[in-house]
C-alpha cells in the first residue's frame, strides 16, 4: 500500500 | 490544497459548530448521542498527536486545534454543564462492539508498527463509524430535530467532499492513502440513508425528522 507519512490531512 | 478540501475541512468546522451551538444555546443536548462526541474527541486525539512531532501548516496546527477543542467542549457541555438533559437511556449503543474491531484492524493494518501511526489507523477507523451510536439514538427514538439533522448532513458532506479531494489527488499528485480513502468510503456509505432521508423530509417537509 502507498505510505504517506507525515498526514497532511485533517 | 484544493477547493474539495478545503470545502470539505469547511463542512466538518461547520457541522462541529453547529452541535456546539446548538447545545449551548438550548442549554440542552436532547437527541444527542453523548457516546459519538467522546468517540469523536477520542478520534481527534489520537489522530492530532502528530501536533507534538511534526508542522505541516499553521493552518493544519490550527485547524486541529480547534476541532480538539470543540469536541472536548461538547464533551463537557453534554456530561457535565447540561448533564440533566442528556438522554442516557436512549444513547445505549455499546462502544465495545467498535471499540475492540477498531483497535484489532488498526494493529493489523497501517502504515507503519508505530505508536503514532496504530493510533492514527485507530482515529480513522474510529471515525468511520463514531456515527453509530448517534444514528441508533435517532433509530430508536424514532426523530431528530432538524438542526441535529443539519449537524449530520455536514458532518457526512465532509467526509464525502474528501472523496472528491483524494480523486483530484490522485490524478494531480499521485497522492492515494489507501486507509483514509478506503475508510472514507465507509464513512461516506454510512450517511447516505441518512442524507436521502434529510432531503426528502427535512428540505422539503417541516421541522424535525420523524422515521417511518
Amino acid at each position: 500500500h502507498a505510505l504517506k507519512i507525515p498526514h497532511d490531512e485533517l | 490544497m484544493n477547493i474539495f478540501r478545503l470545502a470539505g475541512d469547511v463542512s466538518h468546522l461547520v457541522a462541529i459548530i453547529i452541535l456546539f451551538l446548538k447545545i449551548w444555546k438550548s442549554k440542552s443536548c436532547a437527541g444527542i448521542s453523548g457516546k459519538s462526541q467522546v468517540l469523536f474527541a477520542l478520534v481527534f486525539t489520537s489522530r492530532y498527536l502528530d501536533l507534538f512531532t511534526v508542522f505541516i501548516s499553521a493552518y493544519n496546527t490550527i485547524m486541529k486545534l480547534v476541532f480538539l477543542v470543540l469536541s472536548y467542549a461538547t464533551v463537557y457541555l453534554i456530561y457535565m454543564r447540561f448533564r440533566g438533559s442528556y438522554d442516557s437511556e436512549n444513547d445505549s449503543f455499546r462502544v465495545e462492539f467498535l471499540l475492540v474491531p477498531v483497535t484489532g484492524l488498526a494493529f493489523l493494518e497501517n502504515y507503519a508498527f508505530t505508536p503514532l501511526e496504530i493510533l492514527w489507523t485507530f482515529s480513522i477507523f474510529l471515525e468511520a463509524v463514531a456515527i453509530m451510536p448517534q444514528l441508533f439514538m435517532i433509530t430508536k427514538t424514532g426523530e431528530a430535530e432538524s438542526i441535529t439533522t443539519h449537524y449530520l448532513f455536514f458532518l457526512g458532506l465532509y467526509r464525502a467532499l474528501y472523496l472528491a479531494n483524494w480523486v483530484w489527488r490522485y490524478h494531480t499528485e499521485g497522492f492515494f492513502d489507501q486507509i483514509a480513502v478506503v475508510s472514507g468510503v465507509v464513512q461516506t456509505i454510512f450517511y447516505c440513508d441518512f442524507f436521502y432521508l434529510y432531503v426528502t423530509r427535512v428540505l422539503r417537509g417541516s421541522g424535525k425528522m420523524s422515521l417511518p
